[in-house]
């Protein structure tokens, strides 16, 4: 590198780091791609779902927002073995992940979906969208099944995966960094063996802006997320108080 | 710090739900 924001990485380089961030994602992805093939029949039955749709809407939240806070600790972990990541100041570290954590979240889930079936792996199963209509967000909710199916289509490998988290989670125009210059430097350091990876695998030119695109989605998906949060917590401020994880009230309900 | 008290400590610890 030659040490500005435009780092001018060798082969051997861009390699090294791709394998960096791919291995630091295979270890902190939750579900490995095989295991959740042996699942994949593993769908709600009918009495299950309606089980989903009979809860009170605090318990459904409640549940959501244990299993988001179970991946964001995971997103940490993936997050602190991107090399050069904790070399971040604190804060910035603090502002990429309260700001990224759910956008990874939200490209990992991608990994956990299945588009034939229009199914993500939830609570143990496959479910379907009307699992979660108890939430009473079906717009967030179709939007996110949306996300999935359309970044599914890219089919992506598990390294394209990892750098495009990282690259995610590395965004340099996040409000409140401190030392911006440095997340830049990480962050187009990551593009660019995203970019080497994808021409390597001989993917179309195309690849790298639909992903610029689905770094677009990722945010809108995220303030939807934090409108329903807000709109739900107005109606049920308790439930967010006593029932959601400190971690998720941390990131989300500050 | 305090209003980031648990992705603080998150970040620091070096055993993680991942290693156990």
């Amino acid at each position: 590198s030659n040490g500005d924001a435009s780092p001018t990485l060798t082969l051997a380089e861009h390699d090294h780091l791709a394998q960096i961030i791919c291995k630091s994602h295979l270890e902190t992805c939750q579900y490995l791609r095989e295991e959740l093939q042996e699942m994949s029949w593993q769908r709600f039955l009918q009495e299950e779902v309606e089980k989903y749709q009979n809860k009170p809407q605090e318990a459904m939240w409640q549940l959501c927002a244990v299993k988001i806070t179970d991946a964001v600790q995971y997103v940490v972990e993936f997050a602190k073995r991107i090399d050069g990541f904790m070399d971040l100041c604190q804060n910035d570290q603090i502002v990429l992940l309260k700001a990224g954590s759910l956008e990874v979240i939200f490209v990992r889930m991608c990994r956990v979906f299945d588009s034939q079936n229009n199914t993500v792996y939830f609570d143990g199963k496959f479910a379907s969208p009307d699992v979660f209509k108890s939430l009473g967000c079906d717009d967030l909710i179709s939007s996110v099944f949306d996300f999935a199916q359309s970044m599914c289509s890219l089919q992506l490998t598990e390294e394209e995966f990892a750098l495009f988290s990282a690259f995610v989670l590395l965004s340099a125009d996040r409000s409140w960094l401190r030392e911006k210059l440095q997340v830049e430097k990480l962050q187009r350091k990551t593009e660019s063996a995203l970019q080497h990876v994808l021409q390597k695998n001989r993917r179309d030119d195309g690849v790298l802006e639909k992903l610029r695109c689905k770094a677009s989605a990722l945010r809108a998906l995220c303030g939807l997320h934090s409108e329903k949060l807000a709109a739900f917590r107005t109606v049920y401020p308790d439930a967010v108080r006593t029932l959601f994880p400190p971690l998720y009230k941390e990131l989300f309900a500050a | 710090k305090e209003k980031h008290k648990i992705l603080h400590q998150l970040l620091q610890n070096s055993t993680s739900p991942v290693d156990l």
